[in-house]
């Protein structure tokens, strides 16, 4: 049996290697992590969470996921390369030691299970879940747009077979509504960061309606500090901004929808491709990757503790 | 498992939203089986072996810039498992 020091985070990894990634890293470290299963995928797998906490009770947290859209494999990658760095770093850098002293982390590292496996054994290019529609041939929602926030609008398709298929309606499918119930429970999550890939950029709502978020500058502010800090590793250049000015609108996103629950400081990265791979980045650019979006995250992370609300 | 030969990836360069719109509007032509991977400017597109000619024969048409970003996809793809596979426990 391998261990964590000696997994590969330089290669893409299976959804069972990343499973057994995940029990090997609660094994190792079982006073700072603990495994949670907040539900099951559409095809019964089960959606696990990592929790990072030194203790307390329903301390204010930060979530961090990676993986929702299925094809997107360095998301999934930079997540297990996160879960290290949390617990190699806890008493070690004191930001990250401080944070975990009052503050919980959660990571779900593969939140779209069934795509993901899909584009293991049948199609590398599968980018929603795989649930069968109704009166369709065409499978699969996309999950970032089944949210409460803006569900049905512009930057969302109602055909089943678009790759942007809402679903029939908001967080009909399990892979989100876990999440949801997960976040509602919880009620003191003060971050929530949701990873994609790919072209390079930090944003903030809303993606589904031009009106600025209430806490625009301070969102705008604390991503140009998290892009600069992630720049300072390799120069990658990012964007910022809200999602509908930045790319393009986009409807019943997740952090449009934590957003409107209270959670002020809620983010979506689009990680690299600096070269021209898109979704087929060489695992060479793996860590590179990660390492470099560590940075801005513990930015986000450091200035959520610092600014408690 | 899917097969990719053929496929290849363009990085389309509209130079306003005229040219944007008329690239969109590619999408809605189901029998090319294009992709998008990215929607904003530039956009990148994953297109079958079988409508690069027309995909191609449009955007030159209507003077849009593009480049082909991968020409080979399936290449791309059996060098990723190629790798998966020597490091797999």
């Amino acid at each position: 049996a391998g261990n964590t020091d000696t997994f590969h985070y330089t290669t893409y990894h299976t959804l069972s290697e990343i499973y057994s990634f995940q029990d090997m890293l609660v094994a190792e470290n079982p006073k700072l992590v603990s495994k949670t299963v907040i539900g099951q995928s559409y095809e019964g797998r089960p959606l696990n969470v990592l929790k990072f906490s030194t203790g307390g009770s329903n301390r204010p947290a930060i979530w961090i996921d990676t993986g929702i859209h299925a094809r997107e494999w360095v998301t999934q990658a930079s997540g297990i390369v996160f879960a290290k760095k949390i617990v190699t770093e806890y008493g070690t850098d004191s930001a990250v030691t401080e944070i975990l002293n009052r503050m919980d982390v959660f990571l779900e590292m593969v939140v779209n299970p069934d795509g993901y496996h899909f584009t293991h054994t049948n199609n590398r290019m599968w980018r929603k879940n795989r649930k069968q529609n109704r009166g369709s041939t065409c499978v699969g929602v996309d999950l970032n747009r089944n949210w409460n926030a803006g569900f049905g609008g512009h930057g969302s398709s109602n055909n089943p077979c678009s790759e942007i298929y809402r679903g029939t309606r908001a967080h009909s499918e399990p892979e989100v509504k876990s999440i949801v119930n997960f976040v509602r429970s919880h009620g003191n999550i003060k971050a929530f960061i949701s990873i994609h890939s790919y072209s390079q950029m930090l944003l903030f709502p809303y993606g589904y309606t031009r009106k600025p978020a209430k806490d625009q500058a301070e969102l705008d502010q604390v991503a140009q500090k998290a892009i600069t800090a992630l720049a300072s590793l390799y120069g990658t250049s990012y964007r910022y901004g809200s999602i509908i000015t930045t790319i393009y609108q986009s409807s019943g996103g997740s952090i449009d929808w934590t957003y409107n629950q209270g959670i002020k400081y809620s983010y979506t990265f689009e990680l690299r491709d600096t070269g021209h791979f898109g979704f087929i980045l060489p695992a060479n650019q793996i860590v590179p990757t990660a390492n470099e979006t560590w940075l801005a995250l513990k930015v986000i992370m450091d200035h959520t503790f610092k600014n408690p609300y | 498992k899917g097969d990719f030969h053929g496929h290849q990836v363009f990085r389309i360069v509209p130079k306003d939203d005229v040219q944007l719109a008329l690239v969109r509007v590619l999408e809605d032509i189901l029998d090319l089986e294009l992709d998008f991977w990215r929607w904003v400017t530039p956009v990148d597109v994953r297109v079958p072996s079988h409508s690069l000619q027309v995909v191609k024969t449009y955007l030159e048409n209507h003077c849009i810039k593009y480049f082909t970003m991968i020409k080979d996809l399936q290449a791309l793809l059996d060098e990723e498992q190629r790798q998966m596979k020597s490091i797999a426990p």
